[in-house]
């Protein structure tokens, strides 16, 4: 996080806020729920309070406003700027100014009001843009589920750095953004798609580029606003170029970057019974896909659409030397890449037999 | 057909005026008047790297793809660096 230079901040905990004026594109009340509930995510961690007043001078004042509005920081029309706030002092001090131009919605459709309007409070409140890709107070827009938004960790350090903890016996904590170095990171589940290879973690996935070993951070949210966090397994069936994703005993599919109607889908369609509650791990091979619960491997046939007899058996039993249980696994070349805590087994189909083990974030160039 | 090829002189002119908009807005690049061009290209790289080293990026201080990428997203308002 960063405060911002001279580390402005208000003098008293229980601020005004009013809303000069609203967007046509959603009812006055949807804007004051939206507005209520981004000073909220504030008020939470910290010792500050928000009270809307509908008359006089308040401490934040909020409008949506048009290209040049008299600040000196005109607005672009859609897209590209979204909103700006200025800090915490008198007149305009605080006050947070919205792109009237923009489309503002309350779902993930561009732009959500409250996740745009949280940050710009941030701004109002004394904090800088955080270079951390996860935090609210990242520059850049991305959209996360408001049902289930919780104040990341970057930013409650910063404004109770400012302001100090919150009032509540229990300090509030939120999620911290997954780094690639961290030498006790665990993917949740990894793919491939179309050459691309997709490690997942929490909100986020990594897509590391097939030749040029790239590896970029992005939101789960950004590709597939529908998808859940904390996916647990996903696999890629090349014959139907579909990647399937998991989490719990519903699964989805996706063609490339679309995702497919009738999902999600219950895992009975694989023939799993009811006491399966997850899959750990899925991957694809021969039309033939292996799926990791526990100690366990069971075997589909894709073609014929029912789990093999046999199945499930250990795995180990199933792949000599992968003695573990299983936290995702990919196919490249001739291999299947196991993958259990920081670690990953590097599986020869040839051979039959584990013939690399290594770091598993050495595949995000660590 | 409406969707003509830009020629490469244009678009690299385009990304440049991108650019210098960006970090003008973002990173405080002071304005180009009065200043020798060479001058300019110095500040615009070191403005670049400060930009890429934000967000990230391999700081090469030029207008790579991944930056122009990262310069086309939708954003806030306020600048990443200064008051």
């Amino acid at each position: 996080f960063r405060l911002t230079p001279g580390s402005p901040k208000w003098t008293h905990t229980n601020l005004t806020y009013r809303i000069i004026n609203y967007t046509p594109q959603l009812s006055k009340t949807t804007v004051e729920t939206a507005i209520e509930k981004a000073f909220r995510v504030w008020s939470v961690p910290s010792p500050l309070t928000f009270t809307e007043i509908s008359q006089g001078e308040a401490d934040i004042n909020i409008a949506f406003v048009p290209r040049e509005h008299g600040d000196n920081s005109p607005f672009d029309g859609p897209n590209g700027i979204l909103a700006h706030a200025f800090q915490p002092g008198q007149g305009i001090g605080g006050d947070a100014h919205f792109d009237s131009e923009e489309t503002w919605t309350q779902d993930s459709r561009n732009y959500n009001l409250f996740l745009v309007a949280a940050h710009e409070f941030g701004h109002s409140l004394g904090l800088s843009h955080s270079s951390d890709p996860g935090a609210l107070m990242y520059p850049n827009y991305a959209y996360s589920d408001p049902s289930t938004y919780s104040l990341p960790q970057d930013d409650i350090n910063g404004i109770q750095t400012l302001y100090g903890p919150s009032n509540s016996p229990i300090q509030p904590t939120g999620p911290s953004t997954p780094t690639a170095c961290d030498p006790h990171l665990r993917f949740d589940a990894v793919t491939t798609l179309r050459g691309e290879i997709y490690f997942f973690k929490d909100k986020y996935f990594w897509r590391r580029h097939p030749q040029l070993r790239e590896v970029d951070l992005n939101f789960i949210s950004l590709f597939w606003p529908f998808l859940p966090n904390g996916l647990q397994a996903a696999y890629e069936d090349f014959d139907k170029d579909l990647v399937f994703l998991f989490k719990g005993r519903q699964y989805w599919a996706l063609s490339g970057y679309d995702i497919q109607q009738g999902y999600p889908r219950d895992i009975a369609n694989y023939g799993f019974p009811s006491s399966v509650r997850a899959i750990d791990a899925a991957v694809s091979y021969r039309g033939k896909t292996y799926f990791f619960v526990n100690n366990q491997c069971w075997r589909y046939d894709n073609s014929r659409g029912t789990m093999d007899p046999g199945y499930p058996r250990s795995i180990s039993r199933a792949f000599p030397g992968i003695n573990c249980r299983v936290d995702a696994v990919f196919l490249q070349n001739s291999f299947l890449l196991f993958f259990s805590g920081p670690q990953y087994f590097a599986f020869n189909l040839v051979t039959h037999s584990v013939t690399r083990a290594a770091r598993s974030n050495l595949w995000l160039n660590c | 057909a409406k969707a003509l090829p830009v020629p490469p002189e244009d678009l690299e002119e385009k990304n440049a005026k991108t650019v210098e908009n960006y970090l003008r807005k973002f990173y405080h690049l002071p304005s180009t008047q009065f200043q020798s061009a060479r001058r300019n290209s110095t500040m615009v790289a070191e403005k670049l790297r400060e930009m890429q080293r934000f967000f990230g990026l391999a700081e090469t201080g030029k207008a790579d793809a991944a930056t122009l990428e990262m310069m086309g997203k939708p954003r806030c308002g306020v600048p990443d660096t200064g008051d």
